[in-house]
């Protein structure tokens, strides 16, 4: 469902430029959840950028569902992000005039969903993160946690194929990260492929597989885990 | 240097009325590093934005230095930020057009430091922090951990005696995390009384005593290390 051929991203020129992914290969199957893990600066939140086609990359290949996304234009690239890709951002990314749910929806709304059926769908998944209180409250009225799960919230409502998750627990204590790992394993085992950046190793157990990064270059992987 | 006398904060009214904090006690002295843990929502970070005076209780009495700040006029509160908080945000709060040594600087030069002096402490600041190639670059030129390094050499800089820090290691990996909690272990050291906010219990174990809190109240303390 994602894949990366000899990626590289180069941001800047002359001497003030930074390789920040070198020749970067990966492959995540439908079904697959995929952890990357990394130092600060290792690239990882322009690894998940490049997938979830946010930022072009300087050389290389990108396929998401078999489609090069290069090869694609900039409208079928925007309606590829509302429907088949959903989002974490390291910094959340709500809107601040937009209520929790309304945050949740947008990307149903934008894809021509009924309001109702959109919100409906945003209250849902919501609940499944625990907010279903919070609904009618705008960003700046919860908790750093709160707004974090939000936006996982956002990522997951819909029929998405793909899920890009940087850092989704990184304000989140260990009860409610280990709730959005299991989302995502469940999410993952209804055939979305999945790929989540993670500092925390308990967390990265929950995929099948953990990428390293350093300096911009892929330098070890895991095996799949035994049975 | 810090002291918390029940205090709680009510956000809201009526039916959609929240207790953020019930009558909460805390008590932090010159040279003690304590950390705060507790779910999400549970009123962390309410807690420190009324120790940091950026929000005011409902009830109860904040002292910063013997000081009591509901005594204190506007422009004394404003000062009191400037020269003896240092505050690391959830979500950094870094200003766009700044360059980072730019956005550690300005505390200082708010302060009257003049230009060059602020910019060497902050080159200083940044350099404890791993970002001493960073300086010149701009926020959104900066990964996630970069920026959160940045907001934390800010809250460093300067000579302040009180040290409050949102989770100063939630984008960061633990090479970095650590190096972020022996810097403010440091500067306690020092004199400085801080106060961190993490979920990551092998971080709160750089603290002198861990703070528990659940809905808004203090629930458990752990006793301060034996030796
Ligand atoms: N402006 C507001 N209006 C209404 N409720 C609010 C507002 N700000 C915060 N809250 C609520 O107050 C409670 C405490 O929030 P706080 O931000 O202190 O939590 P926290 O412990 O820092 O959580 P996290 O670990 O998720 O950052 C939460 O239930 C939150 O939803
Ligand atoms: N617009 C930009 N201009 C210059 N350099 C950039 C830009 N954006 C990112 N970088 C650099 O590219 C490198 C990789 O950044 P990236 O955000 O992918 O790191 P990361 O692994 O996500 O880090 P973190 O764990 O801190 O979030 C970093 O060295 C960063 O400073
Ligand atoms: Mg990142
Ligand atoms: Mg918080």
């Amino acid at each position: 469902a994602l894949e990366l051929r000899s990626v590289s991203k180069v941001y800047g020129d002359g001497p003030t430029e930074v390789q920040a992914l070198r020749e970067v290969n990966l492959s995540v199957e439908a079904g697959a959840l995929v952890a990357v893990m990394g130092p600060s600066g290792s690239g990882k939140s322009t690894l998940l950028t490049i997938a979830g086609s946010l930022e072009d990359a300087t050389t290389g290949e990108v396929l998401v569902g078999g489609l090069t996304l290069s090869g694609m234009s900039r409208n079928d690239r925007a309606r590829l992000r509302r429907r088949a890709i959903g989002y974490v951002f390291q910094d959340f990314n709500l809107l601040a005039g937009l209520t929790a749910v309304e945050n949740v929806a947008l990307p149903l709304e934008l894809d021509g969903v009924a309001a109702r059926t959109a919100q409906a769908a945003g209250m849902e998944a919501l609940e499944q993160l625990g907010l279903s209180d919070q609904g009618s409250r705008f960003p700046d009225q919860l908790s750093g946690g709160e707004r974090q799960r939000v936006a996982i919230a956002r990522a997951v409502v819909g029929d998405r194929r793909l899920l890009l998750a940087d850092e989704p627990s990184g304000a989140l204590d260990s009860v409610n990260g280990e709730a959005v790992m299991r989302l995502m394993r469940a999410a993952c085992r209804r055939g979305v492929a999945g790929v989540v950046v993670t500092h925390d190793a308990q967390l990265a157990s929950w995929a099948d597989r953990v990428v390293f990064l350093r300096d911009g270059r892929v330098v070890d992987q895991t095996a799949p885990p035994l049975g």
